[in-house]
């Protein structure tokens, strides 16, 4: 239903992903 | 995503770091060695030297070698989540290093290639792998996306 949707691979949505990792702590607790 | 095609992304990533011998293709990597040369880079006080010595550098086509040192890399990878990380991989196959080492299974490559990226992208110094995830091609940032998704689905604390 989605194919086709702009934006749906676009570099926003990996920059997004990517920075969410980047700003999740490491290592335990 | 197929296996051929994640296997060929992180065979890409794989390519992003500094190697004694740059792999060229993903059956360059059943040996282990290329593996564990990477771990020591993304964790050095982890996967030491003390460990990178149990690795065996002269494989040729001895598979049983190749069996001892991706069960090394195993090992090494699933204690680090659990020991440094403070998670467990819970739902996630792990791969059977035999099938690797036997017939260079891509499934089995796959999943493995999958732990040590979710290694890279957890670890200490995370930002420098993140980054250069990111200067990569798109396709192949997509890859690594999904394959990091479908980890981190399955992390439990």
């Amino acid at each position: 239903m989605d194919a086709g949707k702009p934006g749906a691979t676009n570099e926003g949505v990996l920059a997004n992903f990517f920075n969410s990792l980047l700003s999740k702590k490491s290592g335990p607790g | 995503m197929s296996h051929d095609e994640l296997c060929e992304s992180l065979l890409t990533w794989v390519q992003t770091f500094n190697l004694e011998a740059n792999p060229e293709t993903v059956d360059e990597l059943t040996d282990g060695v290329a593996l564990s040369q990477i771990l020591c880079q993304i964790a050095p006080n982890f996967f030491n030297a003390g460990w990178y010595g149990r690795i065996k550098k002269e494989v040729g086509d001895n598979w049983r070698i190749r069996v001892s040192n991706l069960k090394k890399v195993l090992e090494g990878v699933l204690d680090f989540y659990n020991d440094v990380l403070g998670q467990q991989i819970r739902d996630f196959k792990h791969p059977d290093v035999s099938k690797i080492a036997e017939r260079r299974d891509l499934a089995e490559m796959g999943r493995l290639l999958q732990l040590v990226l979710g290694c890279a992208v957890n670890c200490e110094h995370k930002e420098e792998y993140i980054n250069v995830i990111m200067g990569m091609e798109e396709s192949v940032q997509h890859a690594v996306m999904n394959a990091i998704q479908e980890l981190m689905s399955k992390e439990m604390p």
